[in-house]
């Protein structure tokens, strides 16, 4: 299978 | 105090169309400059990331920069009451009274809607969207949004689209793009050509390679992001192995709507 990543890790937490 | 007008409602409901179906609630903010919306689904497996100038209110006052948490599916109901040439007025007052209020008046019979909308939470937005280097992406990909929404489509009705892990696997090269996904009993691949400047077609689709790439998106969310196209009649599609794939669509030189995610890797 494939894994998905969740896309926060990308982005800063303001 | 917040006070701004859209003579026609059609573009927040184009907007609420793209979005509410994949983001439950978003944040608002509001400065000098305009509206900057951000919605994350629940598994934070994708952003949107929209931007209004307030070149496109018809009317915009904000004297202080203004955030807040709305319901995107209250105000998605809200909005299938407007009709497309209502005007709305959007108001709020930092009375603290954590409402804002979105007024609909038709022009025709000066009947009046109003709804108060209470803030609520946002899960994890506003975050920080870097620019991504270009450098990073392998290949970019601008075509008619119609034509990927009709591509999302037709293979979410050939795809085992019970299967909630089904994908859509993007593959780009210097002369085309390609679609695949496996259903149950096959596969389905559809190859979208770059149009060569003497089609002179009315919507290009042209291709930026660095290096070949193919990259997995789950085809639920790539549905969702293909309703971009009620804002754009273009979509560009920007591919990175290592880096968020971006679904953007520019709203005619007002702003744009960018919706993010990373493609499934293999295990």
């Amino acid at each position: 299978g494939r894994k998905q990543s969740t896309i926060t890790n990308y982005f800063v937490r303001t | 105090i917040l006070e701004l007008r859209l003579v026609q409602a059609t573009l927040f409901k184009n907007v609420l169309e793209a979005i509410s179906d994949l983001f439950s609630k978003a944040n608002f903010d509001f400065s000098g400059t305009g509206l900057e919306l951000q919605a994350m689904d629940t598994s934070h497996v994708a952003l949107v990331a929209l931007l209004l100038r307030a070149e496109a209110f018809n009317h915009y006052l904000c004297d202080r920069d203004l955030s807040m948490g709305l319901n995107l599916a209250d105000m998605a109901k809200a909005f299938r009451c407007a009709n497309n040439d209502d005007i709305i007025t959007i108001k709020a007052e930092e009375d603290w009274s954590d409402t804002v209020t979105f007024t609909f008046e038709s022009p025709e019979d000066g009947e009046i809607s109003i709804f108060d909308f209470d803030f609520v939470g946002t899960n994890g937005v506003p975050l920080e969207i870097p620019e991504f280097p270009e450098s990073e992406y392998q290949a970019k990909v601008r075509m008619p949004s119609a034509k990927f929404m009709r591509i999302c489509k037709k293979l979410s009705s050939f795809g085992d689209s019970g299967d909630r892990d089904t994908v859509v696997i993007i593959s780009v090269d210097k002369e085309c793009v390609n679609f695949f996904t496996r259903g149950k009993t096959g596969t389905s691949t559809i190859v979208c050509r770059q149009t060569q400047t003497v089609d002179k077609p009315k919507e290009p689709t042209l291709i930026e390679m660095k290096e070949q790439v193919s990259l997995a998106f789950d085809l639920r969310y790539m549905n969702s992001f293909s309703k971009g196209s009620t804002l754009s009649d273009q979509v560009t599609i920007s591919l990175s192995s290592n880096l968020p794939a971006v679904f953007e669509y520019k709203i005619a030189e007002t702003g744009y709507i960018r919706y993010y995610m990373l493609p499934r890797i293999e295990e």
